[in-house]
């Protein structure tokens, strides 16, 4: 219905408002609708504006800009709407070490709310872990899993980049 | 509604029944590239009902049964299993199977019911069937390059 | 020419066998014609197993393996068909520690033959430069950029993620 | 053939007339998100004739211009300047201009020439017209997602 939806939009966009301006420390974001007077057909924009910089199109954003626009319009999407459990497979990967950090207090901030689960190659984000699994490929192709400690994590597998 | 155990057999490369328990907050799974966690993300997708088999990595939905290695036979099925507990300490486990003929099942429970009650099960705890419970490898960028059209779906389905 | 075509293809054929192996230290890979009889017509497929697995579609490898595989090729044509400078943004982006030395490696394998530019985030790509430029965004949305040392990196940019 | 330094003035966020020199072998560029690393990558790849405002991450060819910042006006022009050297000490200098009018010029020594001139500079040197030479962010995968008929493209012009 056009009341439900259009609750729904206004508080995730003010979600995403707040979010945006946390993890990135400034600027802002919103999301528009294309069509206000036809809400139920109408497409979602987004806009957003690093700090210091001027509103243009999304895709001049640089790779960690564009994945923390991103997390913040995933998690603003959350908080009006939260799921049972969030899956996020090597978000981290385009990130550099300060907005590693941001992420990483994200998943703080939300941590009570839901269970998550993070495949990721960064040790930060695998200090969080409330429960650490290692993965291995035997030489027969086969996956094996083992729960395992930060330290062994970084002697064995040879992985823990950061 | 909390995710307890995750279990696959036969699924990609997890030859061997392997059970997943999961905690209350923060699971990392880590390990070399290659190694097999997005196949861990891959099988609670599978689970849930997912159609595509590109989405899935593969050409075919049989993609998914453990194929072999030099050293192991491929496998004939591939099984996922995730165990469900909800507020009240009721069970529930949803369950998926494909065999190499292209055989396929749902399971509740451990027996036979169809896509839909497994997607009405979905809906009932607020697990989106859009999948905005998780963010692929290499997509975080998806929500900003998806179409104005594709993420009013998004807004559809949470409202 | 279809003659100068099979010579290019053929070599660059041997070097990805050659380049795959060392970087996968095992396994094999080649590259083969669709149309064999029509080689100025036929489309180039690509074929890869790492060690132990088995030949599948390329697709169902992991965001690791891809990047090691496209890696194994770039070089192969490189190998060929040298390029004065060869310019590589955040490859090592989906990699785990055991790939960035192996890119790495590749990296010093050939750096005689051509000017690399590569962007990383990652502190051991940053130990190889011969020289290493810091950019960074000022308040008034300006970047700039100045010459740096791997020690100034981590304590002042906040970066270097391993 | 070396390329000796990379200008920027008024590309994308390079406000500031910025000189790069490059050394001969290995250049690392590091720095924060959004500081600025990719547009470095972008304008050499501007500056070798790219045609596609897209592969730039712009809707139009303007968008490589300075486009200002609360605290300072946009420019209006964008340039960038490829000085090499070639083995026998031969200097050549490779430029493009692009105002906000549209307007674009492209340079050899600085004096006007086609754009056909600046793509037989890339081809007598060896530069590759496919863009072999660069691998954009988040798009290493790009020679396998490539369909067959592009990657035979590429073995065209290497042979
Ligand atoms: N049906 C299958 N049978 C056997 N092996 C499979 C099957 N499907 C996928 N694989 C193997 O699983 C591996 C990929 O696993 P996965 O994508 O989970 O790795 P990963 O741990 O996420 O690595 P990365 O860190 O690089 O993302 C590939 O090597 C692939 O060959
Ligand atoms: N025409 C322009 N005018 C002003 N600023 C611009 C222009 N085009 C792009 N930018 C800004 O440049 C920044 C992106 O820079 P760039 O992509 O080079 O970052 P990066 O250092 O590669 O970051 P990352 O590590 O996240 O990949 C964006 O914040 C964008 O707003
Ligand atoms: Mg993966
Ligand atoms: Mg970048």
């Amino acid at each position: 219905t056009r009341d439900r939806f259009m609750e729904a939009f206004e508080a995730v966009k003010e979600h995403f408002a707040v979010l945006f301006r946390e993890v990135f420390e400034g600027g802002e974001a919103r999301l528009s609708l294309l069509d206000e007077q036809n809400p139920l057909e109408s497409g979602v924009e987004i806009f957003a504006q690093p700090p210091g910089k001027k509103l243009q199109s999304l895709q001049l954003l640089s790779g960690g800009e564009k994945a923390m626009v991103a997390l913040a319009l995933l998690f603003a999407l959350f908080r009006y709407r939260p799921q049972p459990f969030f899956i996020l497979d090597e978000v981290d990967a385009p990130l550099d070490e300060a907005n590693i950090n941001r992420f990483n207090r994200l998943l703080l901030q939300f941590r009570g709310q839901t269970q998550f689960l993070v495949v990721s190659h960064n040790k930060r984000t695998m200090e969080l872990a409330e429960v650490l699994y290692g993965v291995s490929m035997g030489e027969g192709g086969v996956s094996r899993l083992v729960s395992v400690r930060l330290a062994e994590v970084e002697a064995s597998l040879g992985i823990g980049r950061a | 509604l909390r995710l307890r155990e995750v279990e696959l057999f036969g699924f990609k490369s997890f030859a061997d029944r392997t059970r997943i328990p999961l905690p209350d907050d923060l699971l990392v799974v880590v390990g070399p590239n290659g190694s097999g966690k997005s196949n861990v993300t891959d099988a609670v997708l599978w689970a849930l009902g997912e159609q595509s088999a590109k989405t899935l990595r593969g050409h075919k939905m049989q993609d998914v049964i453990f194929s072999g290695s030099h050293r192991r036979p491929a496998s004939g099925m591939a099984e996922v299993l995730l165990s469900f507990e909800d507020g009240e300490g009721t069970k529930v486990q949803l369950g998926r199977r494909l065999l190499r003929s292209g055989e396929s099942a749902y399971l509740m429970d451990g027996r036979g019911v169809r896509l839909k009650d497994a997607q009405e099960f979905m809906m009932r705890y607020g697990i989106s069937t859009q999948g905005t419970f998780l963010v692929e490898q290499g997509r975080v960028e998806a929500l900003l390059t998806a179409s104005a059209e594709e993420r009013r779906l998004i807004f559809e389905e949470v409202a």
